[in-house]
């Protein structure tokens, strides 16, 4: 996370520290069920015995003191294709399931899931262990507050990026973007998995996950989400019938 | 060997019988017959006193007759008329002496013998005592005889005596009425008249005594009752003896046998008694209460045979011996006696509350789960939350589930709340 805050503790409870290869965010919408980006899981060929996964603190190095939370499946999404050059992050979501369920408390808790057909407006928080502006990863959780940017505005953008650069993918429905035209807050590499939340009342539900973007913070580009509110039927298959 | 019938001749007959004889015959017929001896021929030498020859005719030492001569004129000649014996044998001995008077040779004689029936009943055997062959009446028969009583008598074992009957034996009706020999009159002397009443076990005897009552009283060194009484047995207890004018009225016997002996002896002047016996069911009592449950049907009395069932009131459950039963039914038994004892109704318990996952329970009222207790269900706020309610209420109901109150015994689940940090950024982030 570029430009942002530590998160304070039990602020972002439903936050996961992912590792597949390499640093990665999830979120926990269940207690046997987490969410992340699929293109996480592409790193160790979906393969689940080279996931980790922990939760319930703010601190990278206590969140490994700790075993892995035991995993009994993992379920990318069949629309996602395979992205070794990162050239599609289309339906960039994938289920985890784990072996025991979680149980809650101030540190770890769900994030809701968005109502369906949710219009995305305003601002977000998003969280995440990844790269912070010195270029570093962080250890201590960090967040920042960031606007949803129109999907015209960020499809211009993508665009234009995509007539300068060859493996720049598509901006498609399944996507959002968030970010400041000047730049400087952003997500980045290792944020990868991580919920974009918003608020309604007293409630955070995930609108998006951290998916892809060209660069980190720069003027003019934006980060791209994961629209969840479009996989609601999936997410709610998968689980049924696992 | 005893035979109906024979001929007797003299011996060398037809021919003259010889000097110097002496030839006996023992003649015998089976009991209960006489023999009747016909001389179709006779001629023996006639003397005074048939003292040379002889035919002699004895009943055991008794001389039937000594006869001789030739013919029925003759002092001692025996005619036509049949010899009878007193019983079934006869002896005959023949005697001659050993020289003849004259030329005239004598043939002796033959005769003939029968069994002939004996009439017991009109001539009794002399060798007997002096009583009649029957007491009452005798009938006879061809080498024998019966006795027969009057009506109202019994011919005793002896064959011959006729004793009064009491009317007495085993009665084994619920209900009936016994009396003495000819009550209301005078008791027949000499009576010892056994009566039992005999019902089947599980009945007790009420015997009941008629008013008019009335058996010889006599005191004697302390003894009341000395020669005329009732005796009243019931086994287990005293026996009851009673005379005088009073009627034991009702007496409850308790028991399902009862004996009555009546006794007169030969002297005295007893009415007798009358008395109607009735038989009640033994009483099986309930010696306690049931405590939370009832016991059906409700009678004030239970007898024997009766069942009846103990239900517990809703929310109580049967115990005997310590194991719960799921029904109980006890029979009257014939000894008074339940044949299970009486149960207890014991207040139910639902058990522990099955525990739910991420919430807890406790308890608002009652204790050991029982019956009625009241918990409350909740779940680990604020991260866990029923989906429609903030704690939900269950009792512990009569079937031993703990139920809410819409009678619903499913334990609704705790879901995790989403979406609420304990820390809220949006409140203090700008």
């Amino acid at each position: 996370v570029l430009g942002g805050k530590t998160a304070p503790a039990n602020s972002f409870p439903w936050q996961v520290f992912l590792r597949s290869g390499g640093r990665g965010g999830a979120s926990i919408i269940g207690d046997r069920w987490l969410m992340t980006a699929a293109h996480n899981l592409e790193h160790v060929k979906f393969a689940q015995e080279k996931v980790q996964v922990y939760v319930g603190n703010i601190h990278v190095s206590e969140l490994v003191k700790s075993p892995s939370l035991a995993i009994a499946s993992l379920h990318v999404h069949p629309g996602y294709k395979n992205n070794n050059l990162r050239t599609n992050f289309d339906n960039d979501i994938a289920l985890i399931k784990l072996n025991s369920p979680i149980t809650f408390n101030m540190n770890v808790m769900p994030v809701c899931l968005p109502e369906r057909d949710t219009e995305l407006n305003g601002t977000g928080l998003v969280s995440g262990f990844g790269l912070t502006e010195d270029s570093l990863t962080a250890d201590t959780l960090r967040y920042i507050r960031l606007p949803v940017v129109e999907q015209d505005k960020c499809h211009r953008s993508i665009e234009t990026e995509r007539k300068n650069r060859h493996d720049v993918a598509p901006l498609t429905g399944n996507m959002f973007c968030a970010g400041l035209p000047e730049g400087g807050k952003d997500t980045c590499s290792g944020d990868s998995g991580s919920a974009f939340v918003m608020k309604d009342d007293e409630t955070y539900w995930v609108a998006g996950i951290v998916s892809w973007g060209v660069d980190c913070g720069q003027p003019g580009k934006y980060g791209i989400y994961t629209r969840v509110a479009k996989y609601l039927n999936w997410i709610q298959k998968t689980m049924d019938e696992n | 060997e005893d035979v109906l019938y024979g001929q007797v001749q003299s011996p060398l007959y037809p021919d003259p019988y010889p000097g110097d004889n002496h030839t006996q015959w023992d003649l015998k017929v089976p009991p209960g017959y006489k023999i009747q001896l016909t001389f179709n021929y006779f001629d023996i030498e006639p003397s005074a006193d048939c003292y040379y020859d002889s035919l002699m005719v004895l009943y055991g030492r008794k001389v039937l007759g000594k006869f001789c001569g030739q013919r029925s004129t003759d002092a001692h000649h025996p005619g036509n008329k049949p010899i009878l014996s007193p019983g079934n044998h006869l002896q005959l001995v023949f005697v001659t002496d050993d020289s003849n008077p004259g030329p005239q040779m004598h043939l002796g004689f033959s005769a003939f013998y029968q069994a002939v029936d004996v009439d017991e009943c009109s001539s009794p055997v002399p060798s007997e005592d002096s009583d009649p062959p029957c007491s009452q009446i005798c009938l006879n028969t061809l080498g024998s005889y019966m006795c027969a009583c009057n009506h109202g008598y019994q011919l005793q074992a002896d064959g011959r005596t006729c004793v009064l009957d009491c009317g007495g034996g085993v009665y084994k009706e619920s209900e009936g009425t016994l009396s003495s020999p000819g009550y209301p009159n005078i008791s027949p002397r000499g009576l010892d008249c056994v009566y039992n009443i005999s019902v089947q076990p599980g009945f007790e005897v009420t015997l009941n005594f008629t008013h008019n009552f009335h058996i010889e009283q006599i005191y004697n060194k302390g003894h009341f009752c000395l020669f005329h009484w009732l005796l009243v047995t019931v086994p287990g207890k005293k026996p009851m003896k009673y005379c005088g004018k009073k009627s034991p009225g009702v007496i409850h016997t308790g028991s399902h046998n009862v004996q009555l002996e009546y006794h007169t002896d030969s002297a005295g002047q007893s009415r007798g008694w009358s008395l109607h016996y009735t038989t009640q069911r033994v009483e099986c009592k309930l010696e306690k209460s049931i405590s939370n449950g009832r016991v059906t049907p409700d009678f004030p009395q239970y007898f024997y045979r009766d069942y009846i069932h103990v239900r517990c009131d809703q929310g109580y459950k049967l115990m005997m011996g310590g194991k719960e039963i799921k029904s109980f039914k006890s029979m009257c038994q014939h000894n008074g006696k339940w044949h299970l004892p009486l149960p207890e109704c014991k207040i139910l318990d639902c058990g522990d509350p099955n525990p739910l996952l991420n919430g807890g329970v406790r308890f608002l009222s009652g204790s050991n789960n029982e019956y009625q207790s009241v918990i409350q269900y909740h779940c680990n706020e604020p991260f866990y939350a029923f989906r429609t309610t903030h704690s939900v209420k269950f009792t512990c109901a009569a079937d031993r589930r703990w139920r809410a109150n819409d009678n619903n015994a499913i334990i609704p689940l705790c879901y995790p709340v989403c979406g609420r940090p304990t820390v809220d950024l949006s409140k203090r982030d700008r």
